[in-house]
């Protein structure tokens, strides 16, 4: 799905859900980047977190992704700083 | 099971905590007991020895907090984040902090103060998290009974401070079973509103049909009260159940609700006293009847009358010619019966009565 493309309300408090958690967890870089490199660090941050979690690494926002954001947790980075 | 980069840990085997301040969910003898515990579970498998200070700094300051709490590393008010830990370091290495905004307890009806503690600490000491979905280290909250260290959490510890001199006698949690290890076997499996879930150990995974990689989940995460361990289980379509069964007893579910008046004793469906555990359970959908498998034989339910049919149990390798063995666990799909015994599954024709195709067991699961 192209990010630039204004998403329904519930699908942007998915996304900003996905990129808090990301961000958090996952080292998805903060702040503004170019339009192309936002969408491929997000992309590859949710691969990250699909392949530590054994989901299907789809690389995008899927259900079983979305439910296990939400599901509560540690605190700590699941990836090495 | 994961280190933190360098495989950061303390150099001396004697750390020195401290409790800074106390939650009002618990008695402070509560807390005390709870993180006493927590560190108790490291030490039991390591040569690791914790010292308490009342004053000063310790190498572990324990403290709780809500959001922004000193540390510019807020927490998110109640649910969402628990809690966090810093590797082992000077300064605010070790230190490990609880969300104050959650309600923490001493049971499983909110967040288990033990569980979470035994979690950050083993930060404090070195580990990171890891993605065995059994392990303690594993990320995601899930209330567990017992000790709560699984063999994957035991390894990273000893990879980091060596055995334990004077080991006490523990039982760690065995590994999340590995899908596609050859010898794989099953304890039951079942539909659930057009996924399959299959039963092993204290896990279960869940296939989609649309999704390619099955999804590993522990049991009590989803149902935390149904037993670690399924014998059996079935699906009853029309009415929206799952009936698990382990031992005598079975529990219906509805999504993922338990329903009211469960558990039962397996007998109340007409079954002898004598049968202690049923192997295998399978709904026929074209017949509307339920088989039930035990040791050799086999049973026929009636879900219609709720009555288990006269003239059983008969034996299985005399109606499933071809399948002359014990049952784990059976499924019915377009009128072919998959029964599953060890790592082998046996695909039988309902009507030319014939075993068609034996499979391993695990090919359900991709591999």
């Amino acid at each position: 799905a192209s990010f630039s493309v204004p998403l329904p309300p519930d699908n942007t408090d998915n996304y900003l859900l996905a990129e808090k958690y990301l961000r958090r967890f996952y080292g998805l870089p903060a702040g503004l980047q170019g339009r192309q490199g936002s969408a491929d660090a997000f992309q590859t941050s949710i691969k990250e977190m699909q392949k530590f979690f054994k989901l299907e690494v789809t690389g995008s926002l899927d259900d079983n992704t979305l439910e296990l954001m939400k599901q509560a947790r540690c605190g700590v980075p699941d990836i090495g700083e | 099971y994961n280190h933190f980069p360098r495989h950061l840990k303390w150099q001396s085997n004697t750390v020195t905590f401290r409790i800074l301040n106390y939650t009002p969910d618990l008695k402070k003898a509560d807390v005390d007991r709870a993180v006493r515990s927590a560190l108790n579970v490291w030490a039991d498998v390591t040569p690791l020895v914790f010292k308490k200070l009342y004053h000063g700094n310790a190498d572990i300051m324990i403290s709780f907090g809500s959001k922004e709490h000193g540390d510019y590393n807020p927490f998110d008010g109640p649910d969402g984040l628990l809690a966090h830990a810093y590797p082992p370091g000077q300064g605010i290495g070790g230190d490990t902090h609880f969300d104050e905004d959650e309600h923490w307890t001493k049971d499983s009806s909110a967040y288990n103060l033990f569980i979470v503690a035994a979690h950050e600490l083993g930060h404090a000491l070195g580990m990171s998290h890891s993605s065995d979905a059994g392990a303690l280290m594993y990320p995601v909250y899930s209330y567990a009974t017992g000790f709560p260290l699984a063999e994957d959490d035991i390894e990273g510890i000893q990879a980091l401070y060596g055995e334990n001199p004077n080991p006490r006698k523990v039982k760690p949690k065995p590994d999340a079973p590995n899908k596609c290890d050859p010898m794989l076997s099953f304890d039951a499996v079942t539909e659930l509103r057009g996924e399959t879930i299959i039963f092993k150990d204290r896990f279960y995974w869940r296939i989609h049909p649309q999704i390619v990689e099955p999804e590993q989940t522990l049991i009590k995460s989803t149902w935390p009260s149904i037993p670690n361990k399924v014998d059996a289980a079935y699906e009853n379509p029309e009415k929206d159940l799952v009936i698990i069964f382990s031992g005598i007893r079975m529990w219906a579910l509805n999504g993922y609700n338990l329903v009211d008046g469960y558990p039962k004793y397996i007998h109340k469906l007409g079954l002898p006293k004598s049968i202690r555990k049923i192997d295998a359970a399978v709904y026929i959908r074209d017949t509307g009847k339920t088989l039930f498998f035990t040791d050799e034989e086999y049973w026929s339910y009636d879900e219609a009358t709720g009555t288990m049919d006269s003239g059983y149990p008969r034996s299985i390798e005399t109606d499933f010619p071809g399948m002359d063995d014990e049952v784990d666990a059976a499924a019915y799909h377009y009128g072919y019966l998959y029964f599953f015994h060890e790592h082998m599954q046996y695909e039988y024709s309902y009507s030319s009565r014939k075993v068609l195709r034996i499979l391993r067991t695990n090919s359900i699961l991709n591999c």
